[in-house]
């Protein structure tokens, strides 16, 4: 079973145009093994990507670069998967 | 069999707990509900659609859900929604009329191979789990996947991506089984699929980004299903066609399904402001499926209502 340890998943907003275009190529980055849950589509409109613990500093630090607003939605995904594991486990007790 | 009154429809099931509440649901409602397998997947699990149907030959309205397997509230959404419509024929007017004068066929598990991938070995699995010839990456965007734009923006060539077309359009025996359905069938007069993530209601095109010509209908009706659905508990939906409220993405369903001749095409995102994620927590399940309900009525209805 594949684990999400360390994953986190970001809120990022674009300001304009040319932030959407930078989220773009980024999204076209294959090694980076990002996975958007909500793609960039209009400037203020918030994005949402899943980022594995070993991308995770290359993605911040471009963010940063290039002055693209984000904050952290999801800490830890593999601790939101265990709770989710543990109530299914109960509920089919 | 034993009536399925034990069944939890507030919690996330297996593929098999699911199969059996769908067999469950026709054994108890045998004239109005049966069960029948349009395909099977890659991996040869059955296609099991239910068919709500009083009798005849009536025209028909689809309703498939969880074609991104992770997205689980979809498919719990789909079998509470299975019950409701069985449960209140005979006792709600509006369903009972509907029922008098269309049938509904429901796939509350379209991609069941993702499903069971995203229950035992990756919870954020969402493509299908074909091989690709050539690569070691597995599995197609199911919803990249249809033949409407195929292969155009808003979908990868790549067969490691997530939102990978595949090699050509209906490469995806779900997709196939689906199509062959629809065009054997031949009367269908609306097709619904259920998505979630982002509270969205959608209508074509996603391929293309031009009106489409029944815009003015087709925007009132989801803006009034929309509508119906924020009254329960407020949850707030977008509207509008999937490439000004989303992006541009091709090889979609409703888009197929619209240029098939098929007027009433619409895509909801359900409920999942994405603090969790995939992972809605189970005890918003039944709220997401009974605000699901009022939209979908409202959607029913008016079909029901507007013969083409």
């Amino acid at each position: 079973r594949e684990t999400f340890v360390g994953h986190q998943v970001l809120e990022i907003i674009p300001r304009n145009e040319e932030q959407i275009q930078n989220l773009e190529q980024l999204e076209a980055q294959d090694h980076l093994e990002i996975d958007f849950w909500r793609s960039p589509t209009v400037p203020e409109q918030t994005v949402h990507v899943r980022i594995p613990f070993s991308s995770l500093q290359d993605v911040k630090i471009f963010l940063e670069s290039q002055g693209i607003a984000y904050s952290v939605m999801i800490k830890d995904l593999q601790v939101l998967l265990d709770e989710e594991n543990e109530e299914m486990l109960m509920n089919q007790r | 069999q034993e009536r399925s009154s034990g069944f939890n429809f507030g919690a996330y099931h297996s593929l098999d707990e699911i199969f059996q509440e769908m067999d469950q649901l026709a054994a108890a409602y045998p004239t109005l509900v049966s069960k029948l397998q349009i395909g099977s997947s890659f991996e040869n699990r059955p296609m099991n659609v239910l068919k709500f149907s009083t009798g005849g030959n009536k025209p028909a309205i689809w309703l498939d859900a969880g074609i991104h397997s992770r997205e689980w509230v979809t498919q719990a959404t789909a079998l509470w929604t299975a019950n409701k419509i069985a449960s209140d024929y005979g006792k709600d007017p509006s369903i009972t009329s509907l029922l008098d004068t269309m049938d509904i066929f429901l796939l509350p598990v379209t991609n069941p191979d993702g499903y069971v991938f995203s229950q035992t070995k990756n919870r954020m699995w969402r493509k299908t789990r074909s091989k690709i010839p050539g690569s070691l990456c597995f599995g197609v965007d199911p919803n990249r996947n249809w033949d409407a734009g195929f292969g155009g923006p808003g979908a990868s060539n790549n067969p490691c991506s997530d939102s990978y077309h595949g090699p050509s359009a209906n490469s995806e025996v779900e997709v196939q089984s689906i199509v062959e359905f629809i065009k054997s069938h031949g009367n269908i007069k609306a097709f619904i699929t259920l998505h979630s993530y982002s509270q969205l209601l959608m209508y074509p095109y996603g391929y293309k980004c031009t009106k489409l010509d029944d815009f003015d209908e087709l925007n009132i009706l989801a803006n009034s299903a929309a509508q119906a659905l924020t009254s329960l508990y407020g949850t707030n939906y977008k509207v509008g066609p999937i490439c000004s409220i989303i992006y541009q993405a091709s090889g979609g369903s409703i888009d197929w399904s619209y240029d098939y001749g098929i007027k009433y095409s619409f895509a909801f995102e359900l409920r999942d402001t994405g603090l969790h994620g995939f992972l809605l927590p189970a005890n918003q399940i039944i709220p997401t499926a009974e605000e699901t309900w009022l939209g979908l009525k409202t959607i029913m209805e008016h079909v029901r209502d507007h013969p083409y």
